[in-house]
């Protein structure tokens, strides 16, 4: 079973035509293993980007230096899917 | 084992067996409306089942409903399963249902990915696409709704099998949508397709593959506008609506696309909640008022889908 600790989502609001193009050579970077949850099409529309948590830290640098903003929208993926778990398991019982 | 629908956990999560399990149920609940056929087979063989609702009358027009096309989108077939639940419910209680399915069929797909979902089950919660295997790649999956041969292979879709939206090798390389698109080419009197997604809350009509609006973008925008008027009437949830192309991105190959160039005129794409909060891993608390807020929408269409035949 794959599991997601320390994984998070990042909401990422793109202003300029020059972010989404940023945004999305940062998505082809294969070794990053960035899932678009939304991808990037037109500046006001928002990304999320689930990043595997050894990639945390290149990717925020990555935003932070290109000055494109962003809030973190799950924190941690594989407490979201535990407390799913649980309630599924609650549900049948 | 769960005997009837009036037991069921609508407001939970299930398993594909479960689900399986449930359409038995409503079929045995109500089984002069309500059939179970088979349209065929996934890539690792599982039945592709879809829901018929029928009050009998040969070769009559249909709607088209799907659910689940994108494994991970647990909200959409959760929806799915109240949604069908409810139509069978309102047959001869509610005037728009009832009229509805007294000249029409509606078909509806609840799990349209089963491999996808239940590998979500069992694997990999975030799984999206199919799980065929790709020859000369160590990836797995095709993308079922860039698969679709309307603008196959142009930009909007990806040829790396790596990638979340790989269109495949060619169209209808999958077996769950070719199953589809043999069943609504068969049928030949399909007027209506809804596909539903999550979770950007958005309603969305033809082109995704080009730029050009269809000649019916004026009545289909306008009802798009209803829809999404009524949809927020209950809890204030604020979709946007449009041309796929317009309101989202340029997609290649998507289900709504290929309906509307094979003569559907009606071909609407969902996205049901939630903005920025949940994504993919909307609670189950949600599952009810999500369902709840886009029956109207959905009726609306319906309705005006039967009030206007072609």
């Amino acid at each position: 079973e794959k599991l997601f600790v320390g994984d998070q989502v990042l909401h990422i609001m793109a202003s300029n035509e020059e972010h989404i193009t940023l945004l999305r050579v940062l998505g082809e970077q294969e070794e990053l293993q960035l899932d678009f949850w939304r991808h990037p099409t037109s500046p006001g529309h928002p990304v999320d980007l689930q990043v595997p948590f050894p990639s945390l830290q290149a990717v925020k640098i990555f935003l932070e230096v290109n000055n494109i903003s962003y809030s973190i929208m799950i924190e941690d993926v594989q407490e979201l899917l535990n407390e799913e778990k649980k309630t599924m398991k609650k549900s049948r019982r | 084992v769960e005997r009837s629908t009036s037991t069921f956990d609508f407001a939970s999560y299930h398993t594909l067996d479960e689900i399986y399990d449930w359409m038995d149920i409503l079929v045995d609940n109500h089984p002069s409306l309500v059939s179970k056929i088979q349209i065929g087979q996934s890539y690792e063989n599982r039945p592709l089942y879809v829901l018929k609702f029928s009050t009998g009358g040969p070769n009559r027009p249909a709607i088209w409903l799907d659910t689940g096309i994108h494994a991970r989108e647990w909200i959409t077939p959760a929806t799915g399963i109240w949604t069908a639940n409810k139509i069978a419910e309102e047959y001869g209680r509610d005037p728009s249902v009832t009229a509805i399915l007294d000249s029409m069929d509606i078909f509806f797909e609840i799990v349209t990915n089963p491999d996808g979902f239940a590998f979500t089950h069992s694997n990999n919660r975030l799984w999206r696409k199919t799980r065929s295997t790709n020859t000369g790649s160590h990836c797995i999956g095709v993308d079922p709704n860039r698969n679709w041969d309307a603008g196959f292979g142009g930009s909007g879709s990806s040829s790396n099998p790596c990638s979340e939206t790989y269109r495949g090798p060619y169209a209808h390389s999958e077996r769950e949508v070719k199953a589809i698109v043999d069943f609504i080419r068969g049928h030949r009197k399909v007027k209506l397709v809804i596909s539903i997604h999550s979770y950007s809350q958005m309603l969305l009509f033809p082109y995704g593959y080009k730029t050009a609006p269809v000649p019916d973008h004026q009545e289909l925008n306008e009802l798009a506008k209803k829809a999404v008027s009524d949809l927020a009437a209950l809890y204030g949830t604020k979709y946007t609506y449009g041309s796929m192309v317009d309101t989202i991105y340029m997609a290649d190959g998507t289900s709504i696309d290929w309906a509307y160039d094979n003569g559907v005129k009606y071909a609407f794409s969902f996205e049901l909640r939630d903005t920025g909060r949940y994504g993919f891993l909307l609670p189950s608390t949600q599952i009810i008022p999500t369902a709840t807020e886009t029956w109207p929408a959905l009726l609306d269409i319906m309705v005006h889908v039967l009030e206007h035949p072609y």
